[in-house]
């Protein structure tokens, strides 16, 4: 019963594809990756694309952070320790990884942690 | 999440899925909407990966993820991940990977070994039942023949149960969403009940890409926390997103 509580839940919708209206904000692009280039370098057209808001999707993550830890140590920690586990991952991801950080301009750490972030998550 | 396979009465399979995320990240209250799932949005992109200028598989992904959580090796198999909640969870697996016990694999890549490599159904099957995990997770496969559709519920180490899709026994769909099958879901987050309903109300003879979009626009399968919906025909090689909204009034989750 708690999950029929219209009009936060309706009857089956019908007619909405192709999509249109108010759920639907848009199409998403296509890009490709080369698997035959090397690892680092796989994901320099996406990023370089998708950068800013890369940027600050991850902000809004450090913000997040910061209001649990003010001091700001919590990120510290992440720019700390997540690049030594960087070194851990196995192949090809480590290499990826490290090549989103260079083109991205993010702290390394920051985008293991998004990489990782499944498993954090649970935490 | 909501991940749905579903087998039309000419045997084609149908695959979609909702991604959704960012739950308690913060919340917005001018715009009523969680602050990091309007940020993935405009990440969301799909991916061509090719090797020898050859399509290997096809994805939905955020943009400097390298996991694959949503994807399709064409004319081959689909395959979409939901999180299981557990409290033997990932910070566990963080916990042995970091003292040095590296013998289990990360999620989303896994999901992306199996995508890249695999080459058929039942290895993908067996790759993703088998594998150790750091996490728990549900896995939602699709291959390319008539009754190829599971849902893989995983534990970090075991394989907990395997739900296929059995036409004679009339369950010509497998749904899952973030709860073990055979149980109730959370009666504060029951997305199960609604999906089912709407997968009924269509009923076999009218599956399709169409309906199967409309069932995952319906609230609360559709939601505060939906991202992009994404639509997957294994015998076209064919693999459809589409950025989300849930406008006011909707469920937060």
């Amino acid at each position: 019963s708690t999950q029929f509580i219209p009009p936060y839940t309706e009857d089956c919708r019908t007619d909405t594809y192709p999509p249109n209206g108010p759920t639907f904000r848009g199409a998403v692009g296509w890009y490709t990756v080369d698997l035959d280039s090397p690892p680092s370098k796989r994901w320099d057209a996406v990023i370089t694309e998708k950068k800013t808001h890369l940027v600050n999707m991850i902000q809004a993550i450090r913000d997040l952070a910061n209001a649990f830890v003010p001091s700001g140590k919590l990120i510290e920690l992440v720019d700390v320790t997540l690049p030594i586990m960087a070194d851990t991952l196995p192949s090809p991801f480590s290499e990826e990884i490290k090549g989103i950080a260079a083109v991205s301009g993010i702290p390394l750490g920051e985008v293991v942690l998004f990489n990782i972030f499944y498993e954090v998550f649970t935490v | 999440c909501t991940s749905i396979v579903a087998e039309d009465h000419k045997g084609n399979l149908i695959h979609g899925r909702n991604l959704d995320f960012g739950l308690f990240m913060g919340w917005d209250v001018k715009n009523k909407s969680w602050i990091i799932s309007e940020k993935l949005k405009p990440l969301v992109v799909n991916l061509d990966f090719r090797r020898n200028n050859q399509t290997v598989f096809k994805s939905t992904n955020f943009a400097g993820y390298v996991g694959m959580l949503t994807g399709i090796k064409p004319h081959t198999f689909t395959l979409t991940m939901n999180e299981r909640f557990s409290l033997d969870g990932g910070y566990i697996g963080i916990m042995e990977w970091v003292l040095g016990k590296r013998d289990g694999m990360w999620m989303s890549f896994l999901t992306r070994s199996v995508l890249e490599d695999a080459n058929s159904y039942e290895e993908a099957k067996t790759r993703l039942a088998q594998t150790k995990l750091l996490a728990p997770a549900y896995f939602i496969l699709g291959g390319n023949q008539t009754g190829q559709g599971c849902i893989i519920t995983r534990s970090r180490l075991l394989n907990i149960d395997l739900l296929e899709i059995d036409v004679k026994l009339g369950r010509w769909y497998v749904l899952e969403t973030n709860y073990d099958h055979w149980e109730e879901p959370l009666f504060l987050d029951d997305r199960r009940t609604p999906a089912m309903k709407c997968m009924n109300q269509t009923a076999q003879k009218n599956i399709s890409v169409n309906t199967m979009y409309d069932v995952l626009s319906t609230k609360p399968v559709l939601n505060k926390l939906t991202t992009y919906t994404t639509l997957m025909q294994v015998s076209e090689g064919k693999l459809e997103s589409y950025i989300r909204d849930c406008p006011n009034p909707c469920m937060p989750w």
